[in-house]
């Protein structure tokens, strides 16, 4: 695992997170459990926990958009760079912004939200790539079963690297 | 043999265009032409060793097949 330069990170245990809009891709509700299921994957190893909120700022500002969307990195269409998200931080720190060009889905097929999730959420939590091919860290995206996914331990001793075990 | 040469030149655009996107490389009027030495090859190979690749410095197959998957837009080299 690796962390970004300066180790950021958050300084509260307890995060807020906002989704911002949908992908006409999946039900809400589809999106609402995929997203709680990415958190749930850091929150699990970690003292950390994640609150929704409806209106207002929040830690972790999700949202899906295509192409050029006002933070200088545009998005490049189907395929290539699926999301992106910010290292732990004010404004723009932690939020994590999905392709809408890409099919998401909650499968196999197409783009997994959840797996692309829970990795973009490692970066808005600190974590930055691993070159572990196995790692959930590692940029390029795989297919997988998500009925049987197990975070791997590159990513845990990453993640209690910088926020601990969980308390549990 | 002109397929070749425009396959080559293809996947040499494509790997620039990730070398930009992910390994803040800059193009400097450098040409297709392979050079040992070139600040392209450097990331080429500096990409081949983020990924356990072998380090050659040359457009691979495995290169290749690397830089045409789905990928997190955030860079593998950060500032």
């Amino acid at each position: 695992f690796s962390t970004f330069a300066g180790e950021p990170k958050w300084a509260k245990q307890v995060l807020t997170y906002r989704i911002l809009n949908y992908t006409p891709d999946l039900r809400p509700t589809h999106v609402n459990a995929a997203i709680k299921k990415a958190l749930s994957v850091w929150s699990s190893v970690t003292p950390l926990k994640f609150i929704k909120k409806d209106r207002g700022d929040a830690d972790i500002m999700i949202s899906f958009a295509a192409r050029g969307h006002d933070d200088f990195i545009p998005f490049d269409g189907p395929g290539g760079s699926v999301a992106h998200a910010y290292a732990p931080g004010k404004g723009f720190g932690g939020d994590a912004h999905f392709d809408e060009d890409e099919t998401w889905t909650k499968n196999t097929e197409g783009t997994n939200l959840f797996y692309v999730a829970a990795h973009e959420f490692g970066h808005s939590l600190g974590l930055f790539h691993s070159k572990d091919p196995n790692a959930l860290m590692y940029p390029v995206y795989r297919k997988f079963d998500p009925s049987v996914f197990r975070l791997h331990q590159d990513d845990i001793n990453g993640i209690q690297y910088l926020y601990g075990p969980s308390d549990t | 043999f002109p397929a070749d040469t425009r396959q080559k030149k293809e996947g040499m655009g494509l790997i620039q265009k990730y070398l930009e996107n992910y390994y803040g490389f800059k193009k400097d009027g450098e040409s297709f032409i392979w050079k040992s030495n070139s600040p392209m090859t450097k990331k080429i190979k500096e990409m081949q060793e983020f990924f356990g690749l072998e380090v050659s410095g040359k457009l691979d197959s495995g290169t290749l097949d690397l830089v045409q998957k789905r990928r997190c837009g955030f860079p593998d080299v950060a500032g």
